[in-house]
Protein backbone atom coordinates (compact mmCIF):
# COMPACT_ATOMS: atom_id res chain seq x y z
CA UNK A 1 0.00 0.00 0.00
CA UNK A 2 0.82 3.88 -0.45
CA UNK A 3 1.21 3.82 3.39
CA UNK A 4 3.84 1.51 3.62
CA UNK A 5 5.81 2.59 0.72
CA UNK A 6 6.08 6.05 2.32
CA UNK A 7 7.10 4.82 5.96
CA UNK A 8 9.89 2.68 3.76
CA UNK A 9 10.84 5.80 2.66
CA UNK A 10 10.75 7.58 5.68
CA UNK A 11 13.01 5.22 7.89
CA UNK A 12 15.66 6.00 5.14
CA UNK A 13 15.88 9.48 6.18
CA UNK A 14 16.33 10.83 9.87
CA UNK A 15 14.83 13.84 11.43
CA UNK A 16 10.91 12.82 10.97
CA UNK A 17 9.55 15.90 13.42
CA UNK A 18 8.96 17.87 10.45
CA UNK A 19 8.11 17.71 6.72
CA UNK A 20 11.14 19.26 4.90
CA UNK A 21 11.82 19.98 1.27
CA UNK A 22 14.21 16.84 1.13
CA UNK A 23 12.17 14.31 3.25
CA UNK A 24 9.30 15.17 0.80
CA UNK A 25 10.82 14.61 -2.61
CA UNK A 26 10.87 11.01 -1.85
CA UNK A 27 8.08 10.65 -0.72
CA UNK A 28 6.26 12.56 -3.65
CA UNK A 29 8.11 10.07 -6.29
CA UNK A 30 6.34 7.03 -4.42
CA UNK A 31 2.81 9.12 -4.71
CA UNK A 32 3.34 9.86 -8.13
CA UNK A 33 4.43 6.15 -8.91
CA UNK A 34 0.84 5.06 -7.07
CA UNK A 35 -1.50 7.43 -8.97
CA UNK A 36 0.22 6.81 -12.52
CA UNK A 37 -0.02 3.16 -11.60
CA UNK A 38 -3.71 3.95 -10.63
CA UNK A 39 -3.88 5.34 -14.79
CA UNK A 40 -4.04 9.57 -13.15
CA UNK A 41 -3.39 11.54 -16.02
CA UNK A 42 0.58 12.33 -16.83
CA UNK A 43 -0.17 15.81 -16.35
CA UNK A 44 -3.39 15.84 -13.93
CA UNK A 45 -0.44 13.71 -11.40
CA UNK A 46 2.19 16.75 -11.94
CA UNK A 47 -0.12 19.59 -10.94
CA UNK A 48 -1.19 17.68 -8.25
CA UNK A 49 2.36 16.10 -6.76
CA UNK A 50 3.15 20.18 -6.69
CA UNK A 51 0.08 20.99 -5.03
CA UNK A 52 1.06 18.18 -2.37
CA UNK A 53 4.64 19.44 -2.35
CA UNK A 54 3.16 22.89 -1.44
CA UNK A 55 1.04 21.68 1.17
CA UNK A 56 3.20 19.24 3.11
CA UNK A 57 6.70 21.67 3.33
CA UNK A 58 7.02 22.76 6.86
CA UNK A 59 4.18 20.62 8.33
CA UNK A 60 4.72 19.09 12.24
CA UNK A 61 4.28 15.40 11.98
CA UNK A 62 1.00 14.74 14.10
CA UNK A 63 2.21 12.77 17.25
CA UNK A 64 -0.19 9.92 16.53
CA UNK A 65 0.87 9.25 12.60
CA UNK A 66 4.10 8.18 11.26
CA UNK A 67 5.42 10.68 8.30
CA UNK A 68 4.12 8.35 5.80
CA UNK A 69 0.86 8.41 7.36
CA UNK A 70 0.98 11.95 7.31
CA UNK A 71 1.78 12.32 3.87
CA UNK A 72 -1.57 10.16 2.90
CA UNK A 73 -3.38 12.15 4.92
CA UNK A 74 -2.49 14.96 2.70
CA UNK A 75 -2.84 12.93 -0.49
CA UNK A 76 -6.04 11.60 0.49
CA UNK A 77 -7.51 14.98 1.75
CA UNK A 78 -6.38 16.72 -1.41
CA UNK A 79 -7.98 13.65 -3.38
CA UNK A 80 -10.73 13.71 -1.67
CA UNK A 81 -11.44 17.92 -2.36
CA UNK A 82 -10.90 17.57 -6.18
CA UNK A 83 -13.53 14.49 -6.82
CA UNK A 84 -16.05 16.79 -5.15
CA UNK A 85 -15.69 16.38 -1.52
CA UNK A 86 -19.17 15.47 -1.31
CA UNK A 87 -21.93 13.71 -3.34
CA UNK A 88 -23.90 15.72 -6.01
CA UNK A 89 -27.45 14.56 -6.23
CA UNK A 90 -29.19 13.92 -10.26
CA UNK A 91 -30.95 16.89 -11.22
CA UNK A 92 -34.87 15.48 -11.73
CA UNK A 93 -36.23 18.67 -12.15
CA UNK A 94 -38.17 18.50 -15.63
CA UNK A 95 -41.93 17.25 -17.07
CA UNK A 96 -40.52 15.39 -17.95
CA UNK A 97 -37.05 15.02 -16.36
CA UNK A 98 -35.04 14.25 -19.27
CA UNK A 99 -31.70 12.18 -19.47
CA UNK A 100 -29.28 11.75 -22.00
CA UNK A 101 -26.26 9.08 -22.17
CA UNK A 102 -23.09 9.35 -23.72
CA UNK A 103 -19.61 8.08 -24.44
CA UNK A 104 -17.37 5.88 -26.00
CA UNK A 105 -18.14 2.32 -27.32
CA UNK A 106 -18.54 0.03 -25.20
CA UNK A 107 -18.45 2.08 -21.59
CA UNK A 108 -22.01 0.46 -20.47
CA UNK A 109 -24.47 3.28 -21.84
CA UNK A 110 -26.98 1.00 -22.52
CA UNK A 111 -26.86 -0.84 -19.23
CA UNK A 112 -26.73 2.49 -17.31
CA UNK A 113 -29.69 3.75 -18.77
CA UNK A 114 -31.77 0.90 -17.13
CA UNK A 115 -30.09 0.93 -14.46
CA UNK A 116 -31.07 4.52 -14.05
CA UNK A 117 -34.51 3.87 -14.82
CA UNK A 118 -34.93 1.43 -12.45
CA UNK A 119 -33.34 3.78 -9.48
CA UNK A 120 -36.07 6.62 -10.75
CA UNK A 121 -38.86 4.13 -10.34
CA UNK A 122 -37.54 2.46 -6.91
CA UNK A 123 -36.11 6.03 -5.30
CA UNK A 124 -38.22 8.83 -6.37
CA UNK A 125 -41.53 6.74 -7.89
CA UNK A 126 -41.09 8.33 -11.01
CA UNK A 127 -42.61 6.73 -14.12
CA UNK A 128 -39.55 6.30 -16.92
CA UNK A 129 -39.35 5.76 -20.82
CA UNK A 130 -36.41 4.81 -21.73
CA UNK A 131 -35.36 5.39 -25.01
CA UNK A 132 -33.16 3.47 -27.68
CA UNK A 133 -31.29 5.91 -29.27
CA UNK A 134 -28.62 4.17 -31.19
CA UNK A 135 -29.74 2.47 -34.39
CA UNK A 136 -26.20 1.51 -35.60
CA UNK A 137 -25.15 -1.01 -33.20
CA UNK A 138 -26.64 -4.80 -34.21
CA UNK A 139 -29.41 -5.59 -32.21
CA UNK A 140 -28.93 -2.41 -29.79
CA UNK A 141 -32.63 -1.45 -29.80
CA UNK A 142 -33.15 -5.17 -28.79
CA UNK A 143 -30.85 -4.91 -26.09
CA UNK A 144 -32.76 -1.83 -24.27
CA UNK A 145 -35.97 -3.49 -24.99
CA UNK A 146 -35.25 -6.42 -23.19
CA UNK A 147 -33.88 -5.00 -20.09
CA UNK A 148 -36.72 -2.46 -20.36
CA UNK A 149 -38.94 -5.38 -20.15
CA UNK A 150 -37.11 -7.05 -17.64
CA UNK A 151 -38.06 -3.93 -14.91
CA UNK A 152 -41.41 -3.72 -16.74
CA UNK A 153 -40.64 0.02 -17.61
CA UNK A 154 -41.67 1.40 -21.18
CA UNK A 155 -39.26 1.48 -24.20
CA UNK A 156 -39.81 3.64 -26.91
CA UNK A 157 -40.43 1.87 -30.12
CA UNK A 158 -37.45 2.51 -31.98
CA UNK A 159 -36.39 1.24 -35.25
CA UNK A 160 -33.19 0.80 -37.14
CA UNK A 161 -34.84 3.28 -40.12
CA UNK A 162 -35.19 6.02 -38.34
CA UNK A 163 -32.77 8.93 -37.25
CA UNK A 164 -31.57 8.96 -33.98
CA UNK A 165 -32.68 12.28 -33.12
CA UNK A 166 -36.22 12.34 -34.67
CA UNK A 167 -36.45 9.42 -32.38
CA UNK A 168 -35.44 11.50 -29.17
CA UNK A 169 -37.85 14.47 -30.28
CA UNK A 170 -40.29 12.04 -30.66
CA UNK A 171 -40.33 10.05 -28.14
CA UNK A 172 -39.94 13.38 -26.02
CA UNK A 173 -43.26 14.46 -27.07
CA UNK A 174 -45.04 10.82 -26.68
CA UNK A 175 -43.76 11.68 -22.72
CA UNK A 176 -45.31 14.83 -22.58
CA UNK A 177 -48.53 13.23 -24.09
CA UNK A 178 -48.81 10.07 -21.79
CA UNK A 179 -47.24 11.76 -18.24
CA UNK A 180 -44.08 9.97 -18.34
CA UNK A 181 -42.23 11.61 -15.48
CA UNK A 182 -38.53 10.67 -16.68
CA UNK A 183 -36.96 10.24 -20.11
CA UNK A 184 -34.01 8.69 -20.55
CA UNK A 185 -32.30 8.80 -24.04
CA UNK A 186 -29.61 5.80 -24.86
CA UNK A 187 -27.37 7.23 -27.22
CA UNK A 188 -24.78 5.02 -30.10
CA UNK A 189 -20.97 4.53 -28.35
CA UNK A 190 -18.85 6.80 -30.82
CA UNK A 191 -15.58 8.43 -30.93
CA UNK A 192 -14.92 12.05 -29.56
CA UNK A 193 -13.23 12.46 -32.86
CA UNK A 194 -16.19 12.18 -34.81
CA UNK A 195 -17.27 14.99 -36.46
CA UNK A 196 -20.46 13.57 -37.72
CA UNK A 197 -21.91 11.73 -34.83
CA UNK A 198 -20.56 14.12 -32.04
CA UNK A 199 -22.77 16.23 -34.28
CA UNK A 200 -25.70 13.96 -34.23
CA UNK A 201 -25.39 14.30 -30.06
CA UNK A 202 -25.57 18.42 -30.54
CA UNK A 203 -28.29 18.03 -32.63
CA UNK A 204 -30.37 15.80 -29.81
CA UNK A 205 -29.37 18.36 -27.14
CA UNK A 206 -30.46 21.38 -28.73
CA UNK A 207 -33.96 19.35 -30.08
CA UNK A 208 -34.50 18.07 -26.33
CA UNK A 209 -32.84 20.04 -23.93
CA UNK A 210 -31.85 17.43 -21.12
CA UNK A 211 -31.33 18.53 -17.86
CA UNK A 212 -28.80 15.31 -17.43
CA UNK A 213 -26.28 14.63 -19.79
CA UNK A 214 -24.19 12.13 -17.88
CA UNK A 215 -20.93 11.15 -19.79
CA UNK A 216 -20.47 7.49 -19.21
CA UNK A 217 -16.75 6.08 -18.61
CA UNK A 218 -15.23 2.88 -18.04
CA UNK A 219 -13.19 2.92 -14.58
CA UNK A 220 -10.16 0.90 -16.27
CA UNK A 221 -9.97 4.05 -19.21
CA UNK A 222 -6.34 5.04 -18.97
CA UNK A 223 -4.54 8.36 -19.78
CA UNK A 224 -6.92 8.97 -22.75
CA UNK A 225 -9.84 9.89 -20.41
CA UNK A 226 -8.98 13.68 -20.43
CA UNK A 227 -8.80 13.74 -24.11
CA UNK A 228 -12.00 12.12 -24.38
CA UNK A 229 -13.71 13.61 -21.77
CA UNK A 230 -12.78 16.96 -22.74
CA UNK A 231 -13.78 16.77 -25.97
CA UNK A 232 -17.10 15.61 -25.16
CA UNK A 233 -18.03 17.99 -22.64
CA UNK A 234 -16.38 20.85 -25.02
CA UNK A 235 -19.16 19.52 -26.92
CA UNK A 236 -22.01 18.85 -25.01
CA UNK A 237 -21.47 20.97 -21.83
CA UNK A 238 -21.96 17.60 -19.84
CA UNK A 239 -23.83 17.92 -16.21
CA UNK A 240 -22.27 14.97 -14.62
CA UNK A 241 -20.26 11.56 -15.07
CA UNK A 242 -21.49 7.98 -14.94
CA UNK A 243 -18.16 5.30 -13.96
CA UNK A 244 -18.79 1.82 -14.81
CA UNK A 245 -17.35 -1.64 -13.57
CA UNK A 246 -16.46 -0.61 -10.70
CA UNK A 247 -16.85 -3.66 -9.21
CA UNK A 248 -13.61 -5.06 -10.96
CA UNK A 249 -9.89 -4.15 -9.67
CA UNK A 250 -9.12 -1.15 -11.91
CA UNK A 251 -7.74 1.67 -9.71
CA UNK A 252 -9.62 4.49 -11.37
CA UNK A 253 -7.79 7.15 -11.51
CA UNK A 254 -9.71 8.31 -14.80
CA UNK A 255 -12.29 9.42 -12.27
CA UNK A 256 -9.58 12.32 -10.93
CA UNK A 257 -8.30 12.67 -14.40
CA UNK A 258 -12.26 13.75 -16.03
CA UNK A 259 -13.02 15.59 -13.03
CA UNK A 260 -9.92 18.02 -13.28
CA UNK A 261 -10.35 18.34 -16.76
CA UNK A 262 -13.75 18.96 -17.00
CA UNK A 263 -14.92 19.95 -13.49
CA UNK A 264 -18.07 18.08 -13.59
CA UNK A 265 -19.16 16.23 -10.91
CA UNK A 266 -18.92 11.93 -10.81
CA UNK A 267 -22.44 11.04 -9.91
CA UNK A 268 -23.52 7.78 -10.49
CA UNK A 269 -21.24 4.66 -10.23
CA UNK A 270 -21.61 1.20 -11.73
CA UNK A 271 -21.03 -1.80 -9.86
CA UNK A 272 -22.19 -4.66 -11.48
CA UNK A 273 -23.81 -6.46 -14.21
CA UNK A 274 -27.69 -6.39 -12.79
CA UNK A 275 -29.58 -3.59 -13.38
CA UNK A 276 -29.43 -3.25 -9.43
CA UNK A 277 -26.09 -2.52 -9.82
CA UNK A 278 -25.99 1.43 -9.81
CA UNK A 279 -24.52 3.48 -6.22
CA UNK A 280 -24.00 7.14 -5.91
CA UNK A 281 -20.23 7.93 -5.98
CA UNK A 282 -18.45 8.26 -3.02
CA UNK A 283 -15.21 10.77 -3.33
CA UNK A 284 -13.55 8.89 0.01
CA UNK A 285 -14.39 5.16 -1.22
CA UNK A 286 -12.80 6.62 -5.00
CA UNK A 287 -9.71 8.53 -3.73
CA UNK A 288 -9.01 5.45 -1.37
CA UNK A 289 -9.38 3.50 -4.18
CA UNK A 290 -6.84 5.84 -6.71
CA UNK A 291 -3.80 5.38 -4.22
CA UNK A 292 -4.36 1.62 -3.79
CA UNK B 1 10.49 15.33 -30.56
CA UNK B 2 11.27 16.12 -33.41
CA UNK B 3 11.78 19.78 -31.53
CA UNK B 4 15.09 18.26 -29.95
CA UNK B 5 18.59 19.00 -32.05
CA UNK B 6 20.27 16.37 -29.96
CA UNK B 7 19.27 12.75 -28.04
CA UNK B 8 20.46 15.17 -24.48
CA UNK B 9 18.18 14.49 -21.08
CA UNK B 10 15.81 16.42 -22.20
CA UNK B 11 14.80 14.49 -25.11
CA UNK B 12 14.58 11.70 -23.29
CA UNK B 13 12.61 13.24 -20.06
CA UNK B 14 9.95 14.31 -23.61
CA UNK B 15 9.66 10.33 -24.43
CA UNK B 16 9.14 9.44 -21.18
CA UNK B 17 6.24 11.67 -21.14
CA UNK B 18 5.24 10.71 -24.68
CA UNK B 19 5.37 6.76 -23.60
CA UNK B 20 3.41 7.13 -20.21
CA UNK B 21 0.85 9.54 -22.17
CA UNK B 22 0.74 6.88 -24.45
CA UNK B 23 -0.36 4.10 -20.98
CA UNK B 24 2.99 2.50 -21.68
CA UNK B 25 2.91 2.68 -18.03
CA UNK B 26 6.04 3.62 -15.37
CA UNK B 27 8.12 0.93 -15.12
CA UNK B 28 7.82 -0.60 -18.89
CA UNK B 29 8.44 2.74 -19.95
CA UNK B 30 11.92 2.82 -17.98
CA UNK B 31 12.90 -0.43 -19.04
CA UNK B 32 11.98 1.14 -22.96
CA UNK B 33 14.16 4.07 -22.11
CA UNK B 34 16.91 2.07 -20.84
CA UNK B 35 17.13 0.02 -23.99
CA UNK B 36 16.70 2.58 -26.25
CA UNK B 37 19.60 5.01 -24.57
CA UNK B 38 21.64 1.45 -25.07
CA UNK B 39 20.72 1.22 -28.90
CA UNK B 40 21.46 4.93 -29.38
CA UNK B 41 24.71 4.90 -27.69
CA UNK B 42 25.63 1.22 -29.85
CA UNK B 43 24.69 2.79 -32.75
CA UNK B 44 27.07 6.27 -32.10
CA UNK B 45 24.21 8.28 -32.23
CA UNK B 46 22.81 11.72 -30.82
CA UNK B 47 20.59 12.72 -33.59
CA UNK B 48 16.91 12.82 -33.04
CA UNK B 49 16.37 12.16 -36.17
CA UNK B 50 17.81 8.53 -36.26
CA UNK B 51 15.35 7.90 -33.42
CA UNK B 52 12.24 6.38 -35.09
CA UNK B 53 14.35 3.98 -36.80
CA UNK B 54 15.88 3.00 -32.94
CA UNK B 55 11.91 3.27 -31.62
CA UNK B 56 10.97 0.48 -34.48
CA UNK B 57 13.55 -1.81 -34.18
CA UNK B 58 13.44 -1.62 -30.23
CA UNK B 59 9.74 -2.19 -31.00
CA UNK B 60 10.12 -5.16 -33.24
CA UNK B 61 12.06 -6.78 -31.24
CA UNK B 62 9.79 -6.69 -27.66
CA UNK B 63 6.75 -7.62 -29.62
CA UNK B 64 8.82 -10.91 -32.12
CA UNK B 65 7.21 -14.05 -30.60
CA UNK B 66 8.50 -17.55 -31.31
CA UNK B 67 5.56 -18.24 -32.92
CA UNK B 68 4.79 -22.08 -32.79
CA UNK B 69 2.60 -23.33 -35.21
CA UNK B 70 0.59 -26.35 -33.53
CA UNK B 71 -0.31 -28.79 -35.76
CA UNK B 72 -4.49 -28.58 -35.93
CA UNK B 73 -6.96 -31.14 -36.41
CA UNK B 74 -9.97 -29.45 -37.92
CA UNK B 75 -12.36 -27.57 -37.63
CA UNK B 76 -10.16 -24.98 -35.47
CA UNK B 77 -11.35 -23.44 -32.87
CA UNK B 78 -11.38 -19.80 -31.94
CA UNK B 79 -12.58 -18.98 -28.16
CA UNK B 80 -12.82 -15.05 -27.53
CA UNK B 81 -12.04 -14.02 -24.36
CA UNK B 82 -12.29 -10.16 -21.88
CA UNK B 83 -14.43 -8.38 -19.96
CA UNK B 84 -17.35 -6.30 -20.72
CA UNK B 85 -17.85 -4.14 -23.43
CA UNK B 86 -14.04 -4.53 -25.40
CA UNK B 87 -15.30 -5.49 -28.73
CA UNK B 88 -15.27 -9.38 -28.61
CA UNK B 89 -18.33 -9.83 -30.80
CA UNK B 90 -17.54 -7.29 -33.36
CA UNK B 91 -13.99 -8.93 -33.35
CA UNK B 92 -15.61 -12.39 -33.74
CA UNK B 93 -17.67 -10.57 -37.19
CA UNK B 94 -14.01 -9.23 -38.18
CA UNK B 95 -12.17 -12.53 -37.92
CA UNK B 96 -15.06 -14.78 -39.21
CA UNK B 97 -15.24 -12.10 -42.39
CA UNK B 98 -11.41 -12.85 -42.66
CA UNK B 99 -11.43 -16.53 -42.74
CA UNK B 100 -14.49 -16.62 -44.60
CA UNK B 101 -13.03 -14.37 -47.91
CA UNK B 102 -9.83 -16.89 -47.48
CA UNK B 103 -11.94 -19.58 -48.84
CA UNK B 104 -12.98 -21.32 -45.76
CA UNK B 105 -16.38 -22.41 -43.79
CA UNK B 106 -17.00 -20.30 -40.72
CA UNK B 107 -19.06 -21.42 -37.83
CA UNK B 108 -19.81 -19.07 -35.33
CA UNK B 109 -20.87 -20.06 -31.95
CA UNK B 110 -23.39 -17.88 -29.64
CA UNK B 111 -21.47 -18.78 -26.32
CA UNK B 112 -22.76 -15.73 -24.70
CA UNK B 113 -26.38 -16.49 -23.22
CA UNK B 114 -26.00 -14.12 -20.51
CA UNK B 115 -26.18 -10.01 -21.57
CA UNK B 116 -29.55 -9.29 -23.03
CA UNK B 117 -29.83 -9.57 -27.00
CA UNK B 118 -26.22 -10.76 -27.32
CA UNK B 119 -27.34 -13.97 -29.21
CA UNK B 120 -29.36 -11.47 -31.64
CA UNK B 121 -26.40 -9.41 -31.96
CA UNK B 122 -23.90 -11.96 -33.16
CA UNK B 123 -26.73 -13.57 -35.12
CA UNK B 124 -26.80 -10.37 -37.19
CA UNK B 125 -22.79 -10.41 -37.83
CA UNK B 126 -22.70 -13.99 -38.73
CA UNK B 127 -25.42 -13.31 -41.34
CA UNK B 128 -23.83 -10.16 -42.66
CA UNK B 129 -20.47 -12.26 -42.64
CA UNK B 130 -22.49 -15.09 -44.56
CA UNK B 131 -21.30 -17.39 -41.95
CA UNK B 132 -23.02 -20.56 -40.59
CA UNK B 133 -24.27 -19.73 -36.98
CA UNK B 134 -25.24 -21.93 -33.73
CA UNK B 135 -27.16 -20.88 -30.65
CA UNK B 136 -29.18 -22.68 -28.24
CA UNK B 137 -31.02 -20.03 -26.69
CA UNK B 138 -30.60 -17.25 -23.46
CA UNK B 139 -29.59 -18.84 -20.44
CA UNK B 140 -28.34 -21.91 -21.58
CA UNK B 141 -25.32 -23.24 -20.20
CA UNK B 142 -22.64 -22.02 -22.26
CA UNK B 143 -20.38 -25.16 -22.03
CA UNK B 144 -23.32 -26.77 -23.30
CA UNK B 145 -23.42 -24.31 -26.26
CA UNK B 146 -19.63 -24.72 -26.98
CA UNK B 147 -19.81 -28.85 -26.65
CA UNK B 148 -22.93 -28.62 -29.04
CA UNK B 149 -21.19 -26.02 -31.64
CA UNK B 150 -18.60 -28.26 -31.55
CA UNK B 151 -20.48 -31.44 -32.60
CA UNK B 152 -22.11 -29.38 -35.38
CA UNK B 153 -18.77 -28.15 -36.31
CA UNK B 154 -17.31 -31.63 -36.73
CA UNK B 155 -20.06 -33.11 -38.09
CA UNK B 156 -20.85 -30.35 -40.64
CA UNK B 157 -17.34 -30.28 -41.61
CA UNK B 158 -16.37 -26.82 -40.96
CA UNK B 159 -12.82 -25.34 -41.01
CA UNK B 160 -12.91 -23.18 -38.30
CA UNK B 161 -15.25 -22.64 -35.44
CA UNK B 162 -15.08 -18.94 -33.79
CA UNK B 163 -16.65 -19.16 -29.83
CA UNK B 164 -18.13 -16.09 -28.51
CA UNK B 165 -18.15 -15.96 -24.49
CA UNK B 166 -19.67 -13.25 -22.50
CA UNK B 167 -17.86 -10.25 -20.68
CA UNK B 168 -16.69 -11.02 -17.83
CA UNK B 169 -14.00 -9.06 -15.24
CA UNK B 170 -11.35 -11.15 -14.42
CA UNK B 171 -11.65 -10.73 -10.51
CA UNK B 172 -14.78 -12.58 -10.98
CA UNK B 173 -13.62 -16.49 -9.81
CA UNK B 174 -17.05 -18.23 -10.49
CA UNK B 175 -17.01 -16.34 -14.00
CA UNK B 176 -13.46 -17.48 -14.13
CA UNK B 177 -14.25 -20.96 -13.28
CA UNK B 178 -17.01 -21.27 -15.94
CA UNK B 179 -14.50 -20.27 -19.16
CA UNK B 180 -12.44 -23.05 -17.18
CA UNK B 181 -14.90 -24.76 -17.66
CA UNK B 182 -15.97 -24.35 -21.59
CA UNK B 183 -11.93 -24.75 -22.35
CA UNK B 184 -12.23 -28.44 -20.77
CA UNK B 185 -15.01 -29.44 -22.22
CA UNK B 186 -13.98 -28.51 -25.56
CA UNK B 187 -10.87 -30.02 -25.40
CA UNK B 188 -12.81 -33.53 -24.08
CA UNK B 189 -15.01 -33.09 -27.22
CA UNK B 190 -12.13 -31.91 -29.65
CA UNK B 191 -8.55 -32.96 -28.19
CA UNK B 192 -6.39 -29.30 -28.74
CA UNK B 193 -9.44 -27.31 -28.44
CA UNK B 194 -9.77 -24.21 -28.18
CA UNK B 195 -6.65 -23.95 -30.22
CA UNK B 196 -6.20 -19.80 -30.24
CA UNK B 197 -7.98 -18.59 -26.98
CA UNK B 198 -8.04 -14.95 -28.15
CA UNK B 199 -7.97 -12.33 -25.23
CA UNK B 200 -9.71 -8.73 -26.40
CA UNK B 201 -8.34 -5.80 -25.13
CA UNK B 202 -9.73 -2.40 -25.15
CA UNK B 203 -6.78 0.04 -26.65
CA UNK B 204 -8.54 3.16 -24.57
CA UNK B 205 -7.93 0.88 -21.03
CA UNK B 206 -4.83 1.69 -18.77
CA UNK B 207 -2.52 0.00 -16.64
CA UNK B 208 -5.51 -2.99 -15.71
CA UNK B 209 -5.12 -4.48 -18.77
CA UNK B 210 -2.08 -6.36 -16.93
CA UNK B 211 -4.15 -7.37 -14.49
CA UNK B 212 -6.73 -8.47 -17.03
CA UNK B 213 -4.13 -10.77 -19.12
CA UNK B 214 -2.45 -12.17 -16.37
CA UNK B 215 -5.84 -13.29 -14.94
CA UNK B 216 -7.22 -14.85 -18.36
CA UNK B 217 -3.63 -16.23 -19.12
CA UNK B 218 -3.85 -18.16 -15.55
CA UNK B 219 -7.65 -19.49 -16.47
CA UNK B 220 -7.02 -20.37 -19.76
CA UNK B 221 -4.01 -19.34 -21.29
CA UNK B 222 -3.89 -16.96 -23.66
CA UNK B 223 -2.99 -17.79 -27.12
CA UNK B 224 -3.23 -14.08 -29.03
CA UNK B 225 -4.23 -10.81 -27.75
CA UNK B 226 -6.47 -8.52 -29.93
CA UNK B 227 -6.41 -5.06 -29.27
CA UNK B 228 -9.62 -2.64 -30.35
CA UNK B 229 -10.54 1.07 -30.92
CA UNK B 230 -7.45 2.10 -32.28
CA UNK B 231 -9.39 4.32 -34.49
CA UNK B 232 -9.65 6.93 -31.72
CA UNK B 233 -7.57 8.75 -29.67
CA UNK B 234 -5.77 5.61 -27.38
CA UNK B 235 -2.49 4.42 -28.48
CA UNK B 236 -2.92 1.06 -26.31
CA UNK B 237 0.92 1.59 -25.36
CA UNK B 238 0.02 -1.24 -22.05
CA UNK B 239 0.60 -4.38 -24.69
CA UNK B 240 4.32 -3.14 -24.15
CA UNK B 241 4.29 -4.14 -20.79
CA UNK B 242 2.38 -6.70 -21.86
CA UNK B 243 4.69 -8.24 -24.55
CA UNK B 244 7.60 -7.93 -21.93
CA UNK B 245 5.89 -9.81 -19.32
CA UNK B 246 4.11 -12.33 -20.94
CA UNK B 247 5.41 -12.72 -24.29
CA UNK B 248 2.10 -13.14 -25.63
CA UNK B 249 1.59 -12.16 -29.58
CA UNK B 250 -0.41 -9.62 -30.19
CA UNK B 251 -2.11 -10.26 -33.90
CA UNK B 252 -4.67 -7.67 -34.66
CA UNK B 253 -5.73 -4.62 -34.25
CA UNK B 254 -9.61 -2.97 -34.39
CA UNK B 255 -9.70 0.20 -36.33
CA UNK B 256 -13.38 0.75 -36.74
CA UNK B 257 -17.09 -1.22 -36.24
CA UNK B 258 -17.31 -2.68 -39.15
CA UNK B 259 -16.16 -6.27 -40.62
CA UNK B 260 -13.02 -4.96 -42.82
CA UNK B 261 -12.21 -2.92 -40.00
CA UNK B 262 -8.99 -5.20 -39.12
CA UNK B 263 -5.55 -4.94 -39.60
CA UNK B 264 -2.38 -7.35 -38.81
CA UNK B 265 -0.65 -6.07 -35.69
CA UNK B 266 2.62 -4.66 -36.73
CA UNK B 267 5.37 -3.33 -34.19
CA UNK B 268 6.32 -0.42 -36.63
CA UNK B 269 3.38 0.72 -37.24
CA UNK B 270 2.86 1.03 -33.48
CA UNK B 271 6.09 2.76 -32.92
CA UNK B 272 4.63 5.31 -35.61
CA UNK B 273 1.55 5.84 -33.98
CA UNK B 274 3.63 6.25 -31.12
CA UNK B 275 5.60 9.18 -32.11
CA UNK B 276 2.46 10.77 -34.01
N1 LIG C 1 -19.12 -5.77 -14.43
C1 LIG C 1 -19.78 -4.72 -14.94
N2 LIG C 1 -20.17 -4.78 -16.23
C2 LIG C 1 -20.85 -3.72 -16.72
C3 LIG C 1 -21.16 -2.56 -15.96
N3 LIG C 1 -21.83 -1.71 -16.76
C4 LIG C 1 -21.96 -2.29 -17.96
N4 LIG C 1 -21.36 -3.52 -17.94
C5 LIG C 1 -21.21 -4.48 -19.02
O1 LIG C 1 -20.40 -3.88 -20.01
C6 LIG C 1 -20.77 -4.35 -21.30
C7 LIG C 1 -21.09 -3.16 -22.18
O2 LIG C 1 -22.26 -2.54 -21.69
P1 LIG C 1 -23.26 -1.76 -22.65
O3 LIG C 1 -24.32 -1.20 -21.78
O4 LIG C 1 -23.67 -2.62 -23.79
O5 LIG C 1 -22.29 -0.62 -23.19
P2 LIG C 1 -22.63 0.54 -24.20
O6 LIG C 1 -21.90 1.76 -23.77
O7 LIG C 1 -24.11 0.72 -24.35
O8 LIG C 1 -22.00 -0.01 -25.55
P3 LIG C 1 -22.21 0.62 -27.00
O9 LIG C 1 -23.66 0.91 -27.16
O10 LIG C 1 -21.71 -0.42 -27.93
O11 LIG C 1 -21.36 1.83 -27.06
C8 LIG C 1 -21.95 -5.28 -21.08
O12 LIG C 1 -21.42 -6.60 -21.01
C9 LIG C 1 -22.49 -4.87 -19.73
O13 LIG C 1 -23.17 -5.91 -19.06
C10 LIG C 1 -20.70 -2.52 -14.58
O14 LIG C 1 -20.90 -1.57 -13.83
N5 LIG C 1 -20.03 -3.64 -14.14
N1 LIG D 1 -14.44 2.43 -32.81
C1 LIG D 1 -14.38 1.12 -32.58
N2 LIG D 1 -15.40 0.52 -31.95
C2 LIG D 1 -15.34 -0.82 -31.76
C3 LIG D 1 -14.21 -1.59 -32.16
N3 LIG D 1 -14.46 -2.89 -31.82
C4 LIG D 1 -15.67 -2.91 -31.22
N4 LIG D 1 -16.21 -1.65 -31.19
C5 LIG D 1 -17.49 -1.23 -30.61
O1 LIG D 1 -17.44 -1.45 -29.23
C6 LIG D 1 -18.75 -1.75 -28.74
C7 LIG D 1 -18.71 -3.05 -27.96
O2 LIG D 1 -18.41 -4.10 -28.87
P1 LIG D 1 -18.87 -5.61 -28.58
O3 LIG D 1 -18.35 -6.40 -29.71
O4 LIG D 1 -20.31 -5.66 -28.27
O5 LIG D 1 -18.03 -5.89 -27.26
P2 LIG D 1 -18.07 -7.19 -26.37
O6 LIG D 1 -16.72 -7.40 -25.81
O7 LIG D 1 -18.62 -8.34 -27.14
O8 LIG D 1 -19.08 -6.76 -25.23
P3 LIG D 1 -19.79 -7.70 -24.14
O9 LIG D 1 -20.19 -8.94 -24.84
O10 LIG D 1 -20.93 -6.90 -23.64
O11 LIG D 1 -18.75 -7.95 -23.09
C8 LIG D 1 -19.66 -1.80 -29.96
O12 LIG D 1 -20.30 -0.54 -30.07
C9 LIG D 1 -18.69 -2.01 -31.10
O13 LIG D 1 -19.17 -1.50 -32.33
C10 LIG D 1 -13.12 -0.91 -32.82
O14 LIG D 1 -12.09 -1.48 -33.21
N5 LIG D 1 -13.27 0.43 -32.99
MG1 LIG E 1 -25.27 0.63 -26.03
MG1 LIG F 1 -20.20 -9.58 -26.74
Amino acid sequence: SLTDRLDGVFKKIRGHARLTEENIQAALREVRLALLEADVNFKVVKDFVERIREKAAGQEVLKSLTPGQQVVKIVHDELLELLGGETVALNLKGKPAVFMFVGLQGSGKTTSSAKLALKLRREFKMRPLLVPADVYRPAAIDQLRKLAAQLDIQAYPSETTMNPVDICVSALDQAKKDGFDAVIFDTAGRLHVDEALMEELANIKAKTSPQEILFVADAMTGQDAVTVAKSFDERLDLTGVVLTKMDGDARGGAALSIKEVTGKPIKLVGVGEKLSDLEIFHPDRAASRILG
Amino acid sequence: LASHDKMDDSFWEELEEILIMADVGFEPAAKLLDNLRGRARKAGTNDPAKFRDILSEELAEIFKTGKTIKAINPPEVVMMIGVNGVGKTTTIAKLAHRAQMSGKKVLIAAGDTFRAAAIEQLKIWADRVGAGFFSKGENADPAAVAFEAMDKGLAEGYDIIFLDTAGRLHTKVNLMEELKKIQRVLDKKHPGAPHRSILVLDATTGQNALSQTKLFHEAVGVDEIVLTKLDGTAKGGVIVGIALEYGVPITFVGLGEKMEDLRPFHGQDFAQALLS
